[in-house]
């Protein structure tokens, strides 16, 4: 996964994603094609959750699954997660919670929660940094006033590091892949560079939901395991979603 | 470059979504909250049942290829199930709604739901 939380020279956070899945899950010789991604696309929803008929948040969604990967709060806060990959990773938490160790939670239904529940980035933001979860995670969390963006990376049990947007600095956006954002990705698999590089190319003064949508369309930030890209802009309340493909020659993560 | 890791320069322009690598928009549903757990998902599901059942397969057919004899399957329909009863509320219900009104069993819909979090390893 690839996700981006970016303010423009007016103070606006625009908030984009690549949702990445499907690593090792059969490969198609044929097509060249990740079988599960494949099959994931056409499950691909954007959902609207309503209670009094009215918006309580958005999100975009595999039909039949129930947490949350990607959402935005309207005029409030955005939201992704991204897969933290560690031994210690979910597959213990599942066995504790089989076993009826029973304090952690869901990491998707936790983002679900924090969408349904927070009133406010930083209440969201506090609820994502110290709940004690079942999996490792990256959750990416968007605002909607200036400075409001960061990336809180996870370990099961504590929150490992906080990073914000921070325009002082002239760190004017946050991106995380799949690797602490503290050290270098693997380097068969560098999302991260390329991206960084279509941001600072970007600027500042001309980011908008179009041009991330350039970035996320840039291989091999788009890569074979991408099934959508979601553009989202908090102030407007918009979320909008693509199903995407990669053609040949295209790397398969 | 035509050499993996396959980069390229920074796209522009590629809004709207257009060309080779859009493959289609994304469908709005309305999740109704007012509804009972079980029942929200009803028309999403009703209308992706078909995508939902191939998914669900191509998983099983691809634990079948690691374990032929079919008992990881028979594992995930057996114990699965159980798992669905201790998640937290309103998850449980929900997700034990979208067996009913898919017919995919109980055990290969909490998998799917779970997907996730065995996956970070």
């Amino acid at each position: 996964c690839t996700s981006i939380v970016a303010e423009d020279e007016k103070g606006n956070l625009f908030h984009a994603r690549n949702l990445d899945f499907g690593l090792f899950m059969g490969w198609d010789i044929k097509n060249k094609s990740w079988i599960i991604t494949e099959k994931l696309k056409p499950l691909v929803v954007n959902l609207d959750f309503r209670r009094n008929n009215q918006t309580v948040f958005k999100s975009t969604n595999f039909a039949g699954y129930v947490g949350m990967l990607t959402g935005i709060k309207p005029r409030t806060f955005t939201l992704t997660m991204n897969e933290r990959f560690s031994l210690d990773g979910g597959y213990i938490g599942i066995l504790e919670w089989i076993f009826g160790k029973r304090d952690g939670i869901w990491m998707s239904f936790l983002t679900r929660s924090v969408l349904e529940n927070a009133n406010s980035y930083e209440e969201a933001k506090t609820l994502l940094a110290q709940t004690k979860l079942l999996a490792p995670a990256y959750f990416i969390l968007g605002g909607n006033q200036t400075g409001q963006g960061c990336i809180i990376t996870r370990s099961r049990l504590l929150s490992i590091d906080v990073f914000d947007i921070n325009l002082k600095l002239g760190r004017w956006f946050v991106l995380e892949t799949n690797y602490d954002h503290w050290k270098e990705p693997l380097f068969l698999d560098d999302r991260r560079t390329p991206a960084i590089k279509c941001m600072n190319q970007t600027t500042q003064s001309n980011i908008s939901l179009k041009t991330l949508y350039d970035v996320l369309s840039t291989k091999p930030v788009l890569n074979k395991l991408t099934a959508y890209t979601t553009l989202m802009q908090v102030s407007e309340g918009t979320l909008e979603s693509y199903i995407r493909d990669c053609p040949n020659p295209c790397m398969p993560w | 470059q035509f050499i993996p890791p396959y980069t390229e320069d920074c796209r522009t322009d590629m809004y709207p979504p257009k060309g080779p690598t859009f493959k289609g928009a994304v469908s709005w549903y309305t999740v109704d909250l007012d509804l009972p757990p079980g029942k929200r998902w009803a028309a999403v599901i009703s209308d992706k049942k078909a995508e939902l059942v191939s998914m669900v397969q191509a998983i099983k057919d691809l634990a079948n290829a690691l374990v032929p004899s079919g008992r990881l399957i028979e594992l995930v329909d057996v114990s699965l199930p159980l798992m669905a009863n201790t998640l937290p509320q309103p998850f449980g219900e929900e997700i034990k709604g979208i067996s009913a009104v898919s017919g995919v069993p109980l055990g290969e819909v909490v998998l799917f739901n779970i997907f996730y979090e065995v996956f970070t390893v």
